[in-house]
C-alpha cells in the first residue's frame, strides 16, 4: 500500500 | 497603509475561489513587491503560493508590509457580491483590525464597500527550494480537470508518469482500473489544447488524488496549466493568475504536493 508523505520532509522550515 | 485596485474583482474572485476549500485562514503578505501568501492545508500534505506582482494592478500603495490574517471562506463571500466587470479596491491601515473591500461597476454608478473582519493567524510557513525540474508539462487546464475527475471515479492514489513520448495517468481501485495518456501534440489547431513536455529523463510519481482535485479548481483561471516533476520530490501544478496562456503572467497560483510512496 502507498503512504502519505508530508511537505515537512521536502520543504525546510526557515 | 495599505490600498490596492484591481481592474478586474473577477481575477480575485477565482484566485480566491480555486484555494477556500484546500485552506481556511491564511496569511496575505502585502510589501512594495505585491501581494503572497502561502498557506498549507491542515494536514500539510499541500502547499498553496500565491503571488500576486504590483504590474497586475491597476494602482498599489504599500507603505509599510502588512500582514492580513484572513479566513478564506469569509473573503470568497464578500467577493461573490461583485459584479462581473467591477473593479475592487482593497484597504487596510497598518495596524487597522479590518480588510475593507470596495466593488465598483465600469461606469462607476455602482459602488460596494465591504469590510472583513482580520485575524490573528499563527501560520506555519515552509522553504521551498528554488529548483529546477526534471519534467514540466503544459497543457489544458480543462483537460487536466477532467483527468483528474475521470480518475477519481476509480480510486484515490493516482500515478502521472512522463516519458518523451507523452504524460500518463494511471489509477487502479475496488472496482477496475484505468488510465489516460496524453501524447505530446506538434501541431494542434487550438494552441490551448496542446501538450508540450520538456524532459530529461522519463520520471513517475504517485499523488493523493483528492488534492489534485482541490487544485483543479483553479482551472477557471488560466486555459493553461504546467505540471512539474522530478523524482522523489513534490509535484508543482501551477497556474497563470492575469496572464495569457503560456505567457508570463503578472502573477501565478501554485499547488505543491507531497507524493504517495511505497511503504
Amino acid at each position: 500500500s502507498m503512504k502519505q508523505t508530508t511537505l515537512a520532509s521536502f520543504f525546510k522550515k526557515p | 497603509m495599505f490600498e490596492a485596485t484591481l481592474q478586474k474583482a473577477s481575477t480575485l474572485k477565482k484566485v480566491i475561489e480555486a484555494i477556500k476549500d484546500l485552506v481556511t485562514d491564511g496569511n496575505i503578505e502585502v510589501s512594495e513587491t505585491g501581494m503572497n501568501l502561502q498557506a498549507m492545508d491542515s494536514s500539510h500534505v499541500s502547499l498553496v503560493s500565491l503571488v500576486l506582482h504590483t504590474d497586475m494592478f491597476e494602482h498599489f500603495r504599500c507603505d509599510r508590509n502588512v500582514t492580513l490574517g484572513i479566513n478564506l471562506p469569509n473573503f470568497a463571500k464578500i467577493l461573490k457580491c461583485s459584479g462581473n466587470d467591477d473593479s475592487v479596491t482593497l484597504k487596510a491601515q497598518d495596524d487597522g483590525e479590518n480588510l475593507a473591500i470596495v466593488f465598483e461597476s465600469e461606469g462607476q454608478e455602482r459602488v460596494s464597500e465591504f469590510e472583513l473582519k482580520l485575524m490573528d493567524i499563527d501560520a506555519e510557513s515552509l522553504g521551498i527550494p528554488d529548483q529546477d525540474y526534471n519534467t514540466n508539462v503544459k497543457m489544458s487546464s480543462a483537460e487536466f480537470q477532467r483527468i483528474v475527475r475521470d480518475m477519481t471515479v476509480l480510486g484515490d492514489t493516482c500515478s502521472i508518469g512522463c516519458t518523451k513520448e507523452g504524460v500518463k495517468f494511471s489509477v487502479s481501485g475496488d472496482l477496475g482500473q484505468g488510465n489516460i495518456t496524453l501524447r505530446q501534440t506538434n501541431s494542434v489547431d487550438k494552441e490551448e489544447e496542446a501538450v508540450t513536455i520538456e524532459m530529461d529523463e522519463p520520471v513517475e510519481l504517485n499523488f493523493a488524488l483528492r488534492y489534485l482535485g482541490f487544485f483543479t479548481k483553479a482551472s477557471p483561471l488560466c486555459p493553461r496549466v504546467t505540471i512539474s516533476m522530478s523524482p522523489d520530490v513534490p509535484i508543482v501544478v501551477a497556474y497563470n493568475v492575469g496572464g495569457e496562456k503560456d505567457t508570463e503572467g503578472a502573477g501565478s497560483l501554485s499547488f505543491y504536493l507531497a507524493p504517495k510512496i511505497d511503504e
